[in-house]
């Protein structure tokens, strides 16, 4: 699965 | 992380250090709309609330740190610096900036990807984000004329943001589950508030005239 990339903007 | 997303942090980054500058350089801050940087404390302190659960890289938090640092430090100098606070325009900066964060809750508790408190928070960040620079622009139409550091100032936010929708549309294309409906919507309406100021600097900028924006 993918990594979590939840919000990994700023 | 793509071009696109760096150049839209270190823009970011620049108006920071822009409004820094200007207030350490010239012990003032008129011009410049308190309610604007309240909104933006809240914006950040919403949205790096996974500051220490979520680690994602140390650029991610260390930028992290400085937008928050800093957008206090400048509500703190605006509010309790002695010298600053005087030079703030305070009748003139009347924006009824609570309605925002109101509107913006409301929004975040209607539309979000998850109903859990951090995605809620997320989505007002991201809501109140989009709306915050109305204060701002509003104290500038006002005061009529804009000094130069502020003009720059409300550019460079603009950027950042179109930056960011590069960004989007970038990892949209590379990324297979890329989806940030939330962010789409909200980083257009906030870059549209900006085109006419865009319009006006760009013809104060041919001109080489002093930015008027119309009462």
């Amino acid at each position: 699965p993918e990594k979590d990339d939840k919000h990994d903007e700023l | 992380m793509n071009a696109f997303r760096l150049a839209g942090d270190m823009t970011h980054l620049i108006t920071v250090l822009i409004l820094l500058l200007k207030i350490y350089a010239t012990k003032s801050c008129s011009g410049i709309s308190l309610k604007t940087q309240e909104l933006y404390v809240m914006v950040f302190v919403a949205r790096y609330l996974d500051l220490f659960t979520n680690f994602i890289s140390v650029y991610n938090s260390v930028m992290k740190v400085v937008f928050v640092t800093s957008s206090i430090a400048i509500v703190w100098c605006m509010r309790i610096h002695p010298l600053v606070r005087r030079t703030y325009d305070k009748e003139q900066d009347t924006f009824r900036h609570y309605f925002l964060v109101a509107g913006s809750f409301g929004l975040a508790l209607l539309f979000n990807e998850n109903f859990t408190f951090r995605e809620v928070c997320w989505a007002f960040s991201i809501y109140l984000e989009a709306v915050a620079i109305l204060p701002q622009l509003v104290l500038l139409q006002r005061s009529g004329n804009v000094d130069n550091l502020t003009g720059q100032y409300v550019f460079f936010l603009g950027a950042y943001r179109v930056f960011y929708i590069l960004n989007w549309i970038y990892r949209y294309f590379t990324e297979k589950h890329f989806s940030r409906w939330i962010s789409w919507i909200a980083g257009l309406v906030q870059t549209a508030l900006y085109a006419d100021f865009f319009y006006y600097y760009f013809i104060s900028w041919k001109n080489n005239s002093k930015l008027q924006l119309p009462a």
